[in-house]
C-alpha cells in the first residue's frame, strides 16, 4: 500500500506541476512529502508560484489566485483518477473574466470522461452546459425546476427565475 | 457508469417531487439566490449517506425535511433518489451477500417526522453500511474530492495535513 | 455604560428590521440578546426570515441570503454610529443581478454620509463609483495604478488592465 | 473627517510610491485577479495599527515589504501613509501632550528588513499607542465594522458570541 500511495502521488504531482501552468499561463507548482521517510502517514505541503512572481506562501495569494491552485490541484487528483461524476457549487465566484475563461477551457477537457453537475452565475460558465435546468421559487418558499434554453438565459434567464412579486 | 437521474421530494426547499435527468457532460443549475441551488448538492450528499447534519448546514438531521412555507404545510417525510446506468458494472451493490440484478442501479434514503429513516437500493431495504460500501474506493465517498460545495473551493489548499491527506489516499 | 449600550443596541435593532426589509423587499429579521439580565456581557442571537419562507437557522441561508443579511447588519450599525469611511472588498461576489442591485441602492443611501473605497468585479457596482481606480501588473509581480474611466470598463475594462504577454 | 490620500511605497506588490487620491462619495477599485488591489485593504489596516500577521495574509510582518518580482529586486522598507483632512477636528491626534497644528493629518508606518519600524503623524515621531488612541472610538478601529476583507462578509453572521459583542460594544 506504500507503493501504491507513491504512484499515485507522483501521478497526482506531475499534473498538478502541467495543470497549474495551463491555468496560470506558466508559473510553477510543486507538492511535496513533509516527511519522506513515513510516507504512510506524512502531510503534504503545496507549493504555488503564479508567473512572474517569487514563490510566497499560500495565504499571501489573492482570492482568485487561491482558486485557480484550487483547482488545478483538484483537477490533478481527478486526471489520475477520475470518478464518474463531480459536483461544483459556484467554484467560479471569485474569478475574473480571464481565469473563468481559463477554468471552462480546462473543465473541457474532462467531460469526455466523467458527468459534471454545475451551479453558477456566470454566463461563460453556463454557456458551456450540455443541459441547462433552472431552478426558481415563483411559490416562494418553493423550488421548482423549469426548463431554460441558453440562448434565453444571460438578462432573461434573472426574469424567468424571478420570483413573482 | 452514468448518473441517470436524481429525484427529491419532501427535502429541504423541494416540497414537490422534482426530477433532474443528467446526460453526458456538463449540466448547469442557474437561478436567484435562495431559490435552492444549493440544496440538491446537499441531496446528492444526503443520499449517498451523509450522517453530519452541520455538513448540510443544518443543526439536527430533521432540517432535510421540507419545513413549510407561507403557503404549504411541512412535509413529513424527505426522499431523495439517485439512479445510474451500472452497464459498466462499475458498482458493485451488496444487500446480505446478494447482489442486485439489472443495469439500472436506484438508491433511495427516507427520513420520517419520527426520525426512522430508510435506505433503498433498487427498491430493496438495506442498511447504510450497504450504501456506504457500493460507493467506495469510487471517489465517490465521503471525503470525495469530486464534490466541492459553495465557499469551499480554496479550503482544499488551506485543509489541515490530515484532511489533505485524506484525501489523498482517497485517490490512490 | 448599561444605557449606553442598550440606547445604541436598540437602535441598531431598529435598523436591520427596516434595512433588512428593504435588503430583500420583504420577510422579517431581528436581533435579541441572549441573556437581557447581564447585558454588559450577553451575547446576540440574529434571526432572519426571507419573504415568503419560515424561520430557520441562519446556517440554512443560501449563500446570496447570508450575504444580503449580513450587508443588513453591517449597514444598520453604520447607521447608528457612521464611520468616516469604510472599505469593502468584493462582498458583492456572491449576488445574483437581482441582489446586486438592491445592495447598490442601499449603498447609495450611505454615500452623503461617508466614502467608500469599493473593491468589485461586478460592473454594476463599478458603475456606481465617482473615481474609478485601475490596477495593474503589466510589469509582473508589481503593481501599478492606471486611471480607467467608467464608458472605457466591462469588457475593455480586462483588456486595460490585463498583464502584457 | 475625510480620506484625502493613500500612499504605498515598498508595500507588498505596490514596489514604486503608488497614490490614491479620495473624493467624495464612492471610489471603487478594479483589475484582474492578483494584481493587488486587496493589498491596498491590507495597507490601510497595517498604517492603523495592526499587529497581527495574519490578519493581513502573511506569516510573519516581513511579508508586507515589498519581496521581489521576476525583474525586480526585494525593497528594504515598507512604507505607508494615510491623509486626512480634519478641519472638523473629528480626530484629536496628540503626541506627548502636544497636539499637532494644522487641519490636515498624515499617519504614516514604516518597516525596515532589519525589523525597525516607525510611526509619525505629521511627520513627528510617535508611538503606536498615539495612533491606536488617535483612531480609537471613531469606527475605525482594529474591530471595525467599516473594514470587510475578501470572503469575510458572512463571517459576521458565523461570528461567535464574544466577537460579535466586541462589534456592538465598538459601535457603542
Ligand atoms: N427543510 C427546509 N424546508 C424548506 N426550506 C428550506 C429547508 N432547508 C433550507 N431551506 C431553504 O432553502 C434556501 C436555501 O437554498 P440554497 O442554499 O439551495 O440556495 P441557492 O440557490 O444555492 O442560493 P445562492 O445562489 O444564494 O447560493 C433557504 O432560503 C432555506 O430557507
Ligand atoms: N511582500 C510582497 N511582495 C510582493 N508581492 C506580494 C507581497 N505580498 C503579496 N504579494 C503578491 O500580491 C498578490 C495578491 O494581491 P491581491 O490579494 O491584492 O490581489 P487581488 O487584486 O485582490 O486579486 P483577486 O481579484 O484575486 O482577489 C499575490 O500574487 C502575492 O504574491
Ligand atoms: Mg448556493
Ligand atoms: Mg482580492
Amino acid at each position: 500500500s506504500r507503493e501504491l500511495f507513491l504512484a499515485s502521488f507522483e501521478k497526482i504531482r506531475k499534473n498538478f506541476q502541467e495543470l497549474f501552468r495551463k491555468l496560470f499561463g506558466g508559473g510553477k507548482a510543486d507538492i511535496f512529502l513533509t516527511d519522506p521517510q513515513d510516507v504512510l502517514s506524512s502531510g503534504i505541503e503545496i507549493y504555488a508560484r503564479p508567473p512572474g512572481k517569487e514563490l510566497r506562501s499560500l495565504t499571501l495569494l489573492s482570492g482568485g489566485e487561491k482558486t485557480m491552485t484550487a483547482l488545478a490541484m483538484l483537477f490533478s487528483i481527478f486526471k489520475s483518477r477520475p470518478s464518474p461524476f463531480c459536483l461544483l457549487d459556484e467554484v467560479d465566484a471569485a474569478l475574473d473574466e480571464n481565469n473563468n475563461e481559463r477554468f471552462n477551457r480546462l473543465l473541457a477537457e474532462f467531460v469526455p470522461t466523467s458527468q459534471f453537475l454545475i451551479i453558477s452565475h456566470a454566463k461563460r460558465t453556463m454557456s458551456m452546459a450540455n443541459v441547462l435546468y433552472g431552478v426558481t421559487m415563483q411559490e416562494p418558499g418553493v423550488s421548482k425546476r423549469i426548463s431554460v434554453r441558453f440562448e434565453d438565459a444571460g438578462k432573461k434567464l434573472d426574469e424567468q427565475l424571478e420570483p413573482v412579486g | 457508469m452514468k448518473l441517470k437521474k436524481l429525484i427529491l421530494a419532501g427535502f429541504k426547499s423541494f416540497a414537490d417531487r422534482t426530477e433532474f435527468d443528467f446526460d453526458d457532460g456538463i449540466s448547469c443549475v442557474v437561478g436567484p439566490n435562495g431559490c435552492g441551488k444549493s440544496n440538491i448538492v446537499d441531496a446528492v450528499k444526503w443520499v449517498m449517506g451523509e450522517q453530519s447534519a452541520k455538513s448540510l448546514r443544518g443543526s439536527e438531521m430533521m432540517d432535510v425535511i421540507f419545513s413549510g412555507s407561507s403557503t404549504r404545510k411541512p412535509s413529513g417525510m424527505a426522499e431523495v433518489t439517485l439512479v445510474f446506468d451500472n452497464s459498466s458494472g462499475f458498482l458493485q451493490p451488496e444487500i446480505d451477500g446478494e447482489k442486485p440484478d439489472g443495469t439500472t442501479i436506484s438508491v433511495t434514503r427516507r427520513l420520517y417526522r419520527n426520525s426512522q429513516s430508510d435506505y433503498l437500493i433498487n427498491k430493496t431495504p438495506c442498511r447504510l453500511k450497504d450504501v456506504r460500501e457500493m460507493f467506495m474506493d469510487t471517489g465517490l465517498g465521503r471525503d470525495a474530492y469530486s464534490m466541492i460545495e459553495q465557499g469551499r473551493v480554496s479550503a482544499f489548499l488551506q485543509a489541515s495535513d490530515d484532511e489533505r491527506r485524506a484525501i489523498f489516499d482517497e485517490a490512490a
